[in-house]
């Protein structure tokens, strides 16, 4: 099962 | 005092179809050294990145650097006012809490102003690390836009291989599968028409249809989109303005639980 990840677990806050 | 003139305003007209499906809102930074926005659609799935440098404007002051929130919608009301061969001015004041928009038509027998206010968003740019990709893929825009359009029909995900063979586009749902390969080409003569593969290892990832479907709104913008990939880090999905800059769609991938 695929599961959509969110783009803030990939990049953080400056 | 912001002052940005583009002779081509369809050329905002373009970017801004290019973004307002996918964002609401978004803040325009403006500094000397050009135009830059940053934001995440409402689920935050996605990324936007626009940069625009001041040396592609027609003329371009930006005496002390702004930030302009605006609401999309609203922003495109405004450039649906335009005519597809104006000039667009956009002005704003330091500190202003209003843009000025003015259309000048080729002959100036017409020059409408629209002046919109300006939104206080509570922003938050995220860093983008440095990635060496797996592959990068460069491809007439498009077909780009043609494949997601017709896998789309399918399922809601398409998968994305990349060998040093070609590229290969699939999806499944609850009537079928569907696959569509594309091999380099070894047309040099056009660019314009040619699949470019860069592989350094191969890579397979899985991608919701709904925001491939939203980024090629860009299309209009670039004759070759460019797709960079790598394994468990989001695609990038990149259009050049030209002579202007560049828009960026990042977009995270689905990944087994």
């Amino acid at each position: 099962k695929l599961s959509q990840k969110s783009i803030t677990s990939f990049f953080k806050p400056n | 005092m912001f002052e940005a003139r583009l002779v081509n305003s369809a050329t905002f007209k373009k970017i801004l179809d290019a973004i307002k499906d996918l964002l609401d809102q978004a803040s325009f930074d403006c500094s000397e050294s050009g135009i830059q926005l940053q934001a995440m659609d409402n689920s935050h799935v996605s990324l936007v990145s626009l940069n625009l440098k001041s040396d592609g404007f027609d003329k371009y002051r930006c005496d002390r650097s702004l930030t302009m929130g605006m609401n999309l919608a609203s922003l495109s009301k405004v450039f649906r006012c335009s005519g597809s061969d104006d000039t667009v001015t956009i002005k704003a004041q330091d500190d202003a809490d209003t843009v000025t928009f003015m259309f000048e038509s080729k002959k100036q027998e017409k020059i409408s102003d629209y002046e919109m206010k300006l939104m206080n968003l509570d922003q938050e740019h995220l860093g983008i690390p440095e990635t060496e990709f797996s592959c990068i893929i460069k491809m007439p825009s498009a077909e780009f836009a043609r494949i997601v359009r017709d896998l789309s029909q399918f399922g809601e995900s398409i998968v994305i291989s990349c060998t040093k063979e070609g590229v290969k586009f699939s999806t499944q749902g609850d009537i079928g599968t569907g696959n569509v390969k594309l091999a380099q080409t070894n047309n040099f003569d056009k660019e314009e028409e040619s699949v470019i593969i860069d592989m350094q290892e191969p890579v397979s990832l899985t991608f919701a249809c709904q925001y491939l479907n939203l980024f090629t709104k860009a299309t209009p913008l670039s004759n070759q989109v460019t797709l960079s990939m790598c394994d468990n880090v989001p695609l990038v999905v990149e259009y050049q303005i030209p002579d202007l800059g560049h828009l960026c769609y990042y977009l995270a991938p689905k990944i087994e639980e």
